[in-house]
């Protein structure tokens, strides 16, 4: 850990904090509930304690904004920067700024909280169902009054449960119009607006007129983003539309034609050829949690740490069950002392003690013949390690038609059927005995059924449990200059198209050798995903492309059609 | 696989971020974060080498330190993160 140049801290320990506004992604009392729980992180482990002000100069002023946004460092539109905070101190030291340009959640996509109706403010449920049509955002289907609603329940025929979500319509936040919905249409400056508007400020925020008349009422509130909005462009706020034309062609989904960085966009009118209006699709989001109990990190004193998974590490990463590193502990109690008086004592459990998962009732009910530890207890797994922490897998291949996680000796499975659910860890070595514990690429012959294992510059192909190998991949007719098989894609019955580096090779099983022609450059066939993919497989008919946490998926037609996180669509984290 | 796709990058209004080049991109993240300024006890400022920067970053960052803008440390450069500078000045 590392503290600021002099040790700033605060001279006492009962530090005062105050919102001044809030961001248009998420209910006020979600935002007040993720701060208040960010500040905990901190006064769980020291003598600190927070207190909210409403009004005043508080230590700890906390406020949303885009781009310039009064101080000397702007932010810079989505993503890249998120927030900054300053250290403790008077005047704008101890005070945090959120980036508004973000989508801001709690790092699961959108966190949408209804209103009035029948569920009592519960969480929008996505997916629903509704009249047996299924929908992951809000709707307006069924209601003649435009105003978007959901399920608070997975089946609104069954349990009829139901509210509605944050639109203009509904209401408005901050301003002066003590939250009133917006009216349409008012006027402002002599002009008609039909919608919520930019118009008349410099900073960004979408608001409108909570009367016919803005110019003689001056009564106005702030506009919630739609769960369905887009985010960013030059039409926050508005939802996509589909189809929308771009480039002379149609398109019916998000897409990242068009763009350097992979972000997925869409159009906000049917054609943005004409119309040049667009935004960002919505996506998980950044968790204002852990974003926040970074920053008040800062303004408590704490600079940055270089150890990655301490929360004052500079990085963004997202976890699902945070604590706090013991990197950061040490930190903040170098600066405030520990925590005094008595712990709670945790409630110990009353279960004796429980067998060591996988255990060999998981195990013995999915015996498989090419895959030898699924029949066993594997003794060499950690079950601790949990899949959906990791950054990124060694290989992720299809073996018998379900998907295969590899790490460091261990690997997962997901079956592609039914919802059984992952399973998992299993031990590479109880599986396939002769194999290291880096696997760098895999891919099972769709018809000898063998599998192919790649590791550095080595290969072994099982056939059950025969194995043959380790041989060197120059017998493949690759390089030496590769130094490694990143990715593996069947085409038809006997080619494989092997990855490395921005360069792919055309593998014939039949011959067993490389053909002639080969390698290509990744970028000049397979074109909108990354050339440095660390992992390509086949999966459904699509191709994935990972890098890191995120997947490129090509469908049959050779279009990107989804940018998403490996750990929720295809590892099935919570 | 017959027809390469051709991607075609356009200029999106209103797009804060810009189409910027990898040494750029680098250029601007070492000066943004405090690792190309140094600044001494007597208050003189001096410029550190682009290599020297770099090494800098990749040692805060857990990089291998190369002293390169290798693909990892572009990697790192462009992943959402915390504005504070990692060097204060």
């Amino acid at each position: 850990y590392k503290t600021f140049d002099g040790d700033l801290k605060w001279d006492h320990n009962d530090v005062t904090y105050r919102i001044l506004n809030y961001s248009p992604d998420m209910d006020s009392n979600l935002i007040d509930d993720a701060f208040a729980r960010a500040f905990k992180v901190w006064s769980d482990v020291t003598p600190l304690k927070f207190t909210r002000l409403f009004q005043g100069t508080a230590d700890i002023m906390i406020s949303f904004g885009k781009a310039d946004h009064g101080d000397l460092y702007p932010f810079d539109g989505k993503d890249g920067l998120l927030a900054h905070a300053y250290p403790p101190g008077d005047g704008i030291q101890g005070d945090a700024h959120f980036d508004d340009d973000e989508h801001w959640t709690l790092g699961k996509g959108a966190v949408v909280k209804t209103y009035y109706g029948n569920a009592e403010g519960a969480l929008c449920h996505f997916p629903f169902t509704f009249e047996g049509k299924s929908y992951t955002s809000c709707t307006t289907e069924g209601r003649t009054d435009n105003l978007p609603w959901c399920a608070t329940t997975a089946d609104y025929n069954k349990d009829k449960k139901y509210g509605f979500c944050p639109s203009e319509l509904l209401y408005t936040f901050d301003g002066n119009a003590d939250g009133a919905p917006c009216v349409f249409p008012f006027i402002f400056q002599g002009e008609k607006y039909e919608s919520c508007t930019t118009e008349g400020r410099s900073d960004g925020y979408r608001w409108c007129a909570t009367t016919s008349n803005f110019d003689t009422d001056k009564k106005y509130g702030f506009c919630p983003n739609r769960d369905t909005a887009v985010i960013g462009g030059n039409s926050e706020g508005d939802p996509c539309h589909f189809p929308f034309v771009f480039l002379g062609k149609e398109y019916h989904s998000c897409t990242s034609e068009g763009r350097g960085d992979g972000k997925l966009w869409c159009g906000t009118t049917d054609s943005y050829d004409e119309d040049k209006k667009w935004g960002f699709c919505p996506d998980q989001g950044y968790s204002l949690f852990l974003v926040a109990a970074h920053e008040f990190g800062h303004a408590l004193g704490l600079d940055h740490s270089n150890i990655r998974d301490a929360l004052m590490y500079p990085m963004y990463s997202y976890v699902e069950d945070f604590s706090l590193h013991e990197d950061d502990i040490e930190g903040i109690q170098y600066l405030y002392g520990s925590k005094t008086g008595p712990d709670p004592t945790p409630p110990q459990p009353n279960t004796p003690t429980t067998t060591p998962y996988p255990d060999e009732s998981d195990a013995t009910e999915e015996p498989e013949p090419t895959d030898p530890s699924v029949g066993t207890t594997p003794s060499t797994v950690d079950p601790t390690k949990d899949p959906c922490k990791m950054l990124k897998f060694d290989t992720i291949t299809v073996i018998q038609g379900h998907l295969h996680f590899f790490k460091d000796g261990q690997f997962w499975k997901v079956p592609s059927k039914g919802d059984g659910g992952r399973k998992g860890p299993f031990s590479i070595s109880q599986s396939w005995p002769a194999l290291p514990s880096v696997i760098d690429s895999a891919f099972e012959d769709v018809q000898t059924k063998k599998i192919y294992f790649f590791s550095g510059s080595r290969f072994w192909v099982y056939t059950g449990s025969s194995v043959l190998g380790p041989r060197s991949i120059e017998k493949l007719g690759l390089p030496p200059s590769v130094q490694k098989v990143e990715g593996a894609l069947q085409r038809g019955k006997s080619k494989v198209l092997l990855f490395s580096g921005e360069n792919f090779w055309r593998f014939d099983l039949k011959t067993q050798r490389i053909d002639k022609g080969y390698p290509k450059y990744t970028d000049a066939i397979f074109g909108g995903v990354p050339n440095d993919a660390h992992d390509v497989f086949q999966h459904k008919g699509n191709i994935y492309f990972c890098r890191d946490r995120f997947y490129w998926r090509m469908n049959s037609r050779r279009q990107v059609d989804r940018v998403g996180y490996v750990k929720y669509d295809l590892l099935k984290c919570p | 696989w017959s027809l390469p796709v051709k991607s075609v990058f356009v200029t999106f209004p209103g797009d804060v971020v810009k189409n910027v080049t990898d040494v750029e991109l680098a250029e601007s993240y070492l000066k943004r974060f405090g690792y190309m300024e140094t600044e001494h006890r007597s208050g003189f400022q001096s410029m550190v080498s682009t290599a020297k920067a770099l090494k800098r970053m990749q040692r805060q960052m857990g990089l291998e330190e190369t002293g390169e803008l290798d693909k990892m440390t572009l990697e790192a450069m462009k992943r959402p993160r915390c504005g504070v500078p990692d060097v204060a000045n």
